[in-house]
């Protein structure tokens, strides 16, 4: 799975993800990364997500909006918000995996739960960074 | 007020005892071109929009990326893919499942998006969609990776021998 989330210099969001599944998947089968609110989500005046991982985990916890709720809901920042969805509600449900997501000020956080995540980021070019594991 | 942007290329990472250093560099190079494209839309004073559009094209066409060129192969040998985008502007949104044809599948979304009244979209239907706006189809091949073709004969002799594991690297591609 690839995905990409940015803010423009008009204070846009934007989110977006693609996918070819999981290997040896049943004909059929579709994953997180096409429903909105699970794998793929954006509202400008609170964040943009794109998402990767167990597919079935990602859609039972509605990932991607339930970090946009706790962030309207219960005040919290982006940071903390999708660590504890990745860190606590995925490992409930047994998921791994991992998202990057960016908040209406152009804040950045990557969180996964697993062994690493393929990923890449940049605010204005100056702050860039490719990364893989922690 | 600066831009900002994200990319990933999926969570199905090799062990990091297992990953040579020529292969982390191919996989590092991969994100370094998807990441520049991304940025130059939003040097440019583009879109968020266009930007995470165009850096998920570049990441559809790295073939070491479970995606459009190295997307993973059903267990029938077939390719099946999903894609989505977002507008936060307005929460616009276009999504696709089950395609095979576009070379890049975020395109089609997007043409949901922008010219249908509807979220979500799968098979012939999207596809027509996708021919009416003249995206750029390609063969079946196009999606052919040694490495993927492997990976599913791989896991199918281990789901035959009853050994098959829950490596995220081999599922997730």
């Amino acid at each position: 799975t690839v995905g990409a989330v940015a803010r423009d210099r008009s204070g846009a969001l934007a989110a977006a993800t693609s996918t070819g599944g999981m290997t040896a998947k049943r004909p059929g089968r579709v994953g997180d990364s096409p429903l909105i609110g699970a794998g793929t989500f954006a509202d400008s005046r609170t964040c943009a997500i794109s998402a990767t991982g167990d597919g079935e985990a990602f859609i039972r916890l509605s990932v991607a909006h339930e970090i946009d709720a706790r962030m309207r809901l219960a005040g919290e920042t982006l940071a903390q918000a999708a660590n504890h969805v990745v860190w606590v509600g995925l490992a409930e449900l047994n998921g791994s995996g991992g998202l990057v997501a960016i908040d209406a000020q152009g804040r950045i956080t990557t969180p996964f739960n697993c062994e690493g995540m393929y990923r890449a980021w940049s605010n204005e070019a100056i702050d860039r960074t490719i990364a893989i594991y922690q | 007020m600066g831009y900002s942007i994200a990319i990933h290329g999926g969570a199905g990472v090799l062990p990091a005892c297992q990953m040579t250093a020529a292969r982390e560099a191919g996989f590092r190079a991969a994100l370094d071109r998807a990441l520049r494209v991304g940025e130059a839309v939003l040097a440019a004073d583009g879109s968020a929009l266009d930007a995470v559009t165009e850096a998920v094209c570049a990441l559809e066409d790295e073939p070491l990326f479970n995606a459009g060129r190295g997307a993973v192969f059903t267990r029938d040998g077939t390719h099946e893919m999903d894609a989505a985008v977002m507008d936060g502007r307005d929460r616009r949104a276009g999504c696709v499942a089950g395609v095979l044809g576009p070379r890049n599948p975020v395109r089609l979304a997007r043409c949901v998006m922008e010219r249908t009244d509807h979220v979500l979209m799968i098979g012939d239907g999207a596809l027509r969609i996708g021919r009416e706006a003249g995206i750029e189809e390609v063969s079946a091949d196009h999606f052919f990776t040694q490495e993927r073709y492997d990976s599913l004969q791989e896991t199918l002799r281990m789901e035959a021998e009853g050994t098959l594991d829950d490596d995220p690297a081999r599922r997730h591609g």
